[in-house]
């Protein structure tokens, strides 16, 4: 199988926001920046169909090393991919 | 599953590749890609075929890039990103990260064919889906040498697309698909293929392909529609029975960018959309196609510059629908400046594979639009229109 790279914290934040799943455009203060990761991290958990902890548990991260496709997973928010 | 919201309109896409990856054989890429196409031709209403024709615009455009690429979505060397795809309505390309370890049939590296099957689902249309086992999960699954489509995948694209229609048998062709097209609702029960007419005097009134995807030959009274084995089953039918109060005995047809068919007899021209006649039709070739003189022998869409071309007896006029007037002065030309098409024609087409076919009595020529001739194959043109495009 392909070499996987370690998924540290921020990169799990980047994962997240790569795929869809956290909008790195939302400007939030703290507390409600944390709610709103832990909510993508449950987002994700449950689409990927794993326990739905919050947490980046070694499950989450080692499924965040799976390689894979680099199409967002949540289209919603899919600006960046432009009209070519 | 889950749709992006967007979908091809055609159901006869065309692709080609345009950079290969170093580690693998060309063949063997095009064999990979041809066959993670099929795997979606195979369930559903929808064909493709490959041009090679450099230059010639296509639906799906694929190629295999390192790192930034010119799109905003640099890929990352080997592991984590293996590929991504545009939606229909953002182009419909694919992209395969030039430094994964790319393989055929093999536990090791990435299996091209998977990976190119799960990106073509999101040329067609398809988002991810929550389903691990599917092909539109996100995640590589590794190599799995019995692979299938999951039915969450089939359903998702029979959502999009519909079933596959049966009459198109499901094989991997040399030559193009034709086309896998819905004919109107109104189509009569399928009756035996009687190509006899055809097989026996191949010439033709006219020739198009159309907005179903498929591409259909006129002659006389009947019309037939073609797939890649030549005549489908259940045709001829009466022109008739299918196209309203378009006449028999055609002159021209020819299908314009905007899927509008046009079909010309005498000094009159019906226009069909998805194969429906607007209304307002027959009118008269002045009224719309200033410049174009009645009774011509053929039109068509010329590849090369997307211009539409009238030809009759020994003369051709082009008609640019951007300028005024439509056909400028110098017209009408020799067609001699075509080297090698021959006067008197029955018919042409801009067919499917992105070349110009011209048809007279029982042969059929292909023009090479970079040479501006004739194609001098092996076997060489004219060939046996009956043979090749009719199955006889």
């Amino acid at each position: 199988a392909p070499v996987v790279a370690p998924v540290s914290d921020t990169s799990a934040m980047m994962y997240l926001s790569q795929f869809g799943w956290l909008d790195p455009s939302a400007r939030k203060p703290g507390s409600a920046a944390l709610l709103d990761i832990r909510n993508a991290v449950k987002d994700f958990q449950s689409f990927a169909g794993l326990n739905q902890t919050g947490e980046l548990d070694d499950e989450t991260l080692q499924l965040m090393n799976m390689p894979r496709c680099g199409v967002r997973d949540k289209i919603g928010h899919d600006a960046r991919r432009k009209k070519r | 599953y889950a749709l992006q919201g967007s979908r091809w309109k055609v159901r006869d896409l065309s692709y080609r590749i345009t950079k290969y990856p170093r580690g693998l054989k060309t063949a063997d890429v095009d064999r990979e890609i041809s066959q993670a196409f099929q795997i979606w031709e195979n369930v559903a209403n929808i064909s493709f075929h490959r041009v090679d024709t450099v230059g010639s615009k296509v639906h799906i455009e694929i190629r295999f890039e390192k790192g930034e690429h010119g799109d905003g979505d640099a890929f990352d060397g080997e592991g984590g990103t293996l590929a991504h795809a545009y939606f229909p309505v953002y182009g419909g390309d694919a992209h395969f990260d030039e430094e994964e370890k790319w393989t055929i049939e093999s536990y090791r590296g990435t299996n091209l064919f998977q990976v190119a099957a799960h990106e073509f689902g999101h040329s067609l249309g398809l988002s991810h889906s929550d389903v691990r086992s599917s092909l539109m999960a996100p995640f590589y699954r590794g190599y799995h040498p019995s692979f299938k489509l999951d039915s969450d995948d089939t359903n998702a694209i029979q959502a999009l697309y519909g079933k596959r229609i049966k009459s198109v048998p499901v094989t991997t062709t040399k030559r193009p698909i034709i086309g896998a097209g819905n004919f109107p609702k109104k189509e009569t029960p399928s009756t035996p293929t009687d190509k006899s007419k055809l097989c026996d005097d191949p010439k033709i009134d006219a020739i198009a392909h159309m907005a179903d995807g498929f591409t259909y030959v006129f002659k006389g009274s009947d019309f037939y529609r073609l797939t890649e084995n030549g005549v489908a089953d259940g045709y001829p039918k009466k022109i008739r029975t299918m196209f309203g109060t378009l006449e028999d005995n055609l002159d021209a047809a020819f299908t314009w960018t905007n899927d509008r068919t046009y079909f010309f007899k005498g000094n009159k021209y019906w226009r069909f959309t998805d194969m429906t006649m607007d209304t307002g039709y027959p009118k008269d070739i002045s009224d719309g196609f200033e410049g174009i003189p009645a009774n011509i022998d053929t039109a068509f869409v010329w590849s090369g510059n997307g211009k539409i071309y009238f030809f009759k007896g020994d003369k051709y006029w082009r008609f640019d629908p951007s300028r005024r007037p439509p056909v400028s002065s110098g017209y009408p030309k020799p067609i001699s400046n075509w080297e090698g098409v021959p006067n008197n024609l029955d018919a042409a087409l801009r067919y499917s594979n992105g070349h110009t076919y011209f048809f007279r009595a029982n042969k059929y020529w292909r023009f090479n639009d970079r040479n501006f001739a004739v194609d001098t194959t092996d076997p060489p043109f004219p060939r046996n229109t009956a043979q090749w495009w009719f199955g006889c």
